[in-house]
């Protein structure tokens, strides 16, 4: 996190805010409404208060600009510059402008305007851009269900470094954006996809394309904006060109890239019976076209031409794969299985049937 | 003559990049045009400054990850500066 520089914050915690008017492409209540939502990410972390005003000046002053609207930062039109605020201070201080050009909604289509705002509000507040791609202060947009937004850390650290911790008793936290070379990262979920390699983590997907040296860090919805954070399990259907994705207890299609109409699914149309409440880990043999579901200390085999599960199973893990313990995450790559188990990673010979490698989780990253 | 494509996409690479350091990295054009060296100095620095805030690779040059992210869209306030 960076604060403006000068450090310039407000001098008293309970401010004051005003709508001074509202674009054609959204109800006004739902304009109201993400303003409001976007003030609480910031003072559910502070003991800061924001209280709505009317008709008279307010620290923060909200509204829709078009092109130039005399503040010496014109707006650019649609795409390109979305939005801009002002440092905390007199007059214009605070003031947050949204340009009036640009598709604002409040869900994935568009601009969602409650990402847009709470993120200029971080300038009302003093802070600057961030150079994390995982923060809300990151200058680039990036669209996160709003329903699922938590403030990440790099953020609350930033602003309670300013105006101090929230008088809460549990102080809220947020998530850490994934580092590629982090010896402690874990994996939720891993696939290849088109030869490359797709690893979940959170809200982020880690992407390893063969041909290139550096690892690439994405919000899954950057790709799939209907798709959920905290992908389970993943498994790519080489001869369909799919790639399924499990949480909890639904399950969704890629074709191609794109995610298919009609998902998500109950798991159960697989075949797991009604205990199973959510898959840990998947991979499927493309020789031999049977997927591999990992659940808990078990795993379930099916068979991808019939559609079906094989009968005999659950079986235990540890009586075919060997002491692997629960599987986090797990893909095949030219013949061999790789079974993540938290830092570790097993490699493990489907003919000879044991493993024959043991790798750090991190080894596809050239760190 | 019609200006080869080429060219054509140049000049407007060299536009996009020369307005988006203007916006957020402070970059001043200097209006002597013979001292052409600096500016082109100048500019490689402040592009190396904006591919180091974004973790790209700093070369200075503008090549396809930096021009993706100089499209990308983004937040008005600059990334360093007032």
């Amino acid at each position: 996190y960076v604060f403006t520089a000068g450090n310039p914050k407000w001098k008293k915690n309970n401010l004051t805010y005003r709508i001074l008017n509202y674009t054609p492409k959204m109800r006004q209540a739902d304009v109201e409404e993400a303003v409001r939502k976007a003030l609480h990410v910031w003072s559910n972390v502070t003991p800061l208060t924001f209280q709505r005003v009317e008709d008279k000046e307010a620290d923060i002053m909200i509204s829709f600009a078009y092109r130039d609207h005399r503040d010496n930062s014109p707006f650019d039109g649609p795409n390109g510059q979305l939005a801009h605020a002002f440092q905390p201070g007199e007059g214009i201080g605070g003031d947050v402008h949204l340009d009036e050009e640009e598709a604002w909604t409040k869900d994935g289509r568009g601009y969602n305007l409650f990402i847009v705002i709470a993120h200029e509000l971080g300038h009302s507040l003093g802070l600057s851009h961030s150079s994390d791609p995982g923060a809300l202060m990151y200058p680039a947009y990036s669209y996160t269900d709003p329903k699922e937004f938590l403030l990440p850390q790099d953020d609350i650290d930033g602003i309670q470094a300013i105006y101090g911790q929230s008088n809460a008793a549990v102080q809220p936290t947020g998530p850490i954006t994934p580092q590629a070379c982090d010896p402690n990262l874990t994996f939720d979920a891993i696939t290849t996809l088109r030869g490359e390699i797709m690893f979940f983590k959170g809200r982020y997907m880690l992407r390893k394309h063969p041909a290139r040296a550096e690892t690439e860090l994405n919000f899954i919805s950057l790709f799939w904006p209907n798709l959920p954070s905290g992908i389970q399990a993943a498994y790519e259907n080489v001869e369909r060109d799919e790639v399924l994705l499990f949480k909890e207890d639904k399950y969704w299609v890629l074709r191609g890239y794109d995610v298919a109409p009609g998902y998500p699914k109950p798991i159960y149309r697989l075949g797991f019976p009604k205990t199973v409440k959510r898959v840990n880990a998947a991979y499927s043999d493309e020789t031999t076209g049977k997927t591999y579901f990992f659940v808990a200390d078990r795993y379930w085999r099916y068979d991808e031409n019939k559609r079906s599960m094989d009968h005999g199973y659950p079986r235990k893990i540890v009586s075919d794969f060997g002491k692997i313990g629960r599987v986090d995450a797990a893909f095949q790559k030219d013949g061999h299985v790789y079974f993540f188990h938290g830092t570790t990673q097993f490699q493990f010979d489907p003919r000879a049937k044991r493993i024959v490698g043991r790798m750090k989780s991190i080894s596809w990253f050239n760190c | 003559f019609p200006v080869a494509p080429e060219t054509e996409d140049e000049g407007k690479t060299l536009q996009l990049v020369e307005s988006y350091l203007r916006n957020f990295y402070d970059f001043q054009r200097d209006h002597h045009p013979h001292l052409r060296s600096n500016n082109e100095n100048r500019l490689v620095e402040k592009l190396k400054e904006m591919q180091a805030f974004f973790g790209l690779k700093v070369t200075g040059k503008p090549d396809l990850d930096t021009l993706g992210m100089m499209k990308k869209p983004r937040c008005g306030v600059p990334d360093i500066g007032r």
